[in-house]
């Protein structure tokens, strides 16, 4: 699964993801990648989320979304959100879990619980950072 | 006026260094900084985030290194079923497709459903049809096979006749 997030001059979000599922997957199957909410999710003033990892929790857990849910509803910050879903949530199913998210002032968050995830972002200081392993 | 920002992935998993040489790797990390710098492009030009993150999934679809686009996985008939999505947070418009066969970046079929289309997400077949009509290029269907992806469908299904599916590793099921 590959996935961005972005925050632009106008101080509009966006997210987008894409997928080929899993290795030997049935026909048919369809993850959370294009289900909006669960895998992908963007809303001006909060955050936008990719997300990647096994697709049925995800769906289940309307992951992205809750990212979202927890810093407008519950007033997390992108960090205390993304935690908690990625070693709290997702751990607790124990399945493989990564997201990469992005708030209203361009702070990053790219948490997993897998030995690695490709990954790379450039904050609002211009710095390009790029890493594939923890 | 806001100080722009992009982040990317290119999926979770094991990653073990055994799967791949390191010149993978560091052409991993070189499509990787390729994708963001297509989407920094666009930002600091004043462009759209919208833009700027179809534009660097674009990228990482076209790479072989990554579970999507060129080097999707295969589905156990061993075809690819490839799905996407994008969202702008600016208005909650949103796209999507699942389930497409024959679109080269399904990430565009997305975008195309969001901006040309009344639906939120549309599947298989009238995905593929939608957006050829719309003019996005279209592949055969083993434009998306890799090798890598071929190996790892054998191992798992040679695993499945032995009746050992249930050692299969992350990186055999996910990649």
């Amino acid at each position: 699964t590959v996935g961005a997030v972005a925050l632009d001059r106008q101080g509009d979000l966006a997210a987008a993801t894409s997928t080929g599922g899993f290795n030997n997957k049935p026909a048919g199957r369809v993850g959370d990648t294009p289900i909006v909410g669960a895998g992908t999710y963007a809303r001006n003033g909060v955050c936008a989320v990719s997300c990647t990892g096994q697709g049925e929790v995800f769906m289940r857990r309307v992951a992205a979304y809750d990212v979202a849910a927890r810093m407008s509803y519950g007033g997390q910050t992108l960090r205390q959100a993304t935690d908690t879903l990625v070693f709290d949530v997702m751990s607790g199913h124990k399945i493989g879990a990564g997201l990469i998210a992005i708030d209203a002032f361009g702070q990053v968050c790219a948490p997993f619980n897998t030995l690695g995830m490709a990954r790379g972002w450039i904050g609002t200081d211009g710095v390009l950072n790029v890493a594939t392993h923890k | 006026m806001s100080l722009p920002a992009i982040a990317i992935h290119g999926g979770c998993g094991t990653l073990a260094a055994n799967l791949q040489s390191e010149a993978d790797w560091a052409q991993t990390r070189a499509h990787l900084e390729a994708a963001l710098r297509a989407g920094w492009k666009i930002l600091t030009a004043g462009g759209s985030a919208l833009d700027a993150v179809e534009a660097a999934v674009v990228v990482l679809e076209d790479s072989p290194h990554f579970n999507a686009g060129h080097g999707a996985a295969l589905t156990e008939q061993s075809v690819h079923e490839l799905d996407a999505s994008i969202m702008d947070g600016a208005t909650l418009a949103a796209g999507g497709v699942c389930t497409v066969r024959a679109i080269r970046n399904p990430i565009r079929a997305a975008r195309a459903v969001m901006d040309q289309s009344d639906c939120v997400l549309l599947s298989g077949d009238a995905a593929d049809a939608f957006a050829r009509s719309k003019g996005l290029p279209t592949v055969a269907n083993g434009y998306f096979t890799t090798e890598r992806r071929v190996q790892a469908l054998a191992s798992l299904k040679a695993r499945a006749a032995r009746g050992t599916i249930g050692l299969a590793s992350e990186a055999e099921r996910h990649g």
